[in-house]
């Protein structure tokens, strides 16, 4: 564990808090896009199947809950509870998820590090984690302008995976034989993705304005 | 990896 790898999960965890917060407390989803948290309710099942079969740390375990605990009660806050609900704006929240699911799935049976269940299942939720924001900021583009708590969520998710990329660097610099371009490559096309939004993240912080 | 040195990140 290293300080980016640190500053990555606590960045990915006040993402998490942010929307539950928003959610949780003004019982509002206005601007989050549902079709995004279920993707990301998949990329964590998938991603920790091995929760119960391989500890790492206490941290780790705890995290991997926090992870699986918060993407399910937001994507069930935001189909079934009546006042979350009322605020999810489902016209515009209309980009095809489930397209993005196939694919993810053919290219992890394809492109893998070990081909095991767990492996490509893992391999999988790389892939879709790195493309799950798309409805997110699809629907960004459609909603004029967000609250800033939304804005906040979207500007740490994405943050998050880019310390995970300085992690990386760190760890390919002071370990032998840390090579994992899988991981790599689906990380920073994941935060890639981002570019456009931080640019216009960054100018509301200069212009002193909403995020249009 | 699951099994290598990425399983302890998240």
């Amino acid at each position: 564990m290293n300080i980016f790898r640190l500053a990555g999960d606590m960045t990915h965890l006040a993402s998490v808090l942010v929307l539950l917060l928003k959610i949780h407390t003004i019982k509002s989803c206005a601007g989050v896009s549902l079709r995004t948290q279920e993707l990301y309710a998949i990329v964590f099942a998938t991603r920790y199947l091995d929760i119960f079969t391989s500890f790492v740390s206490v941290y780790n375990t705890f995290m991997k809950l926090v992870f699986l605990g918060s993407s399910f009660s937001i994507v069930w806050y935001m189909r079934y509870h009546k006042a979350v609900h009322r605020t999810y704006d489902r016209e515009q929240d209309t980009f095809r998820h489930w397209f993005l699911v196939l694919p993810c799935l053919v290219l992890a049976l394809l492109i893998h590090e070990k081909f095991t269940f767990l492996e490509v299942l893992w391999t999988f939720s790389l892939y879709l984690e790195a493309v799950a924001i798309l409805p997110q900021l699809v629907l960004l583009q459609r909603t004029r302008n967000i609250d800033n708590l939304t804005g906040q969520y979207i500007f740490l998710l994405g943050g998050y995976r880019g310390l995970y990329i300085l992690n990386w660097i760190y760890r390919y610099f002071t370990e032998p034989h840390f090579v994992h371009w899988i991981t790599w490559i689906a990380g920073l096309v994941q935060t890639l993705l981002y570019a456009d939004f931080f640019y216009y993240y960054f100018l509301r912080f200069i212009g002193g304005r909403g995020v249009e | 990896s699951t099994e290598s040195d990425l399983k302890d990140e998240l």
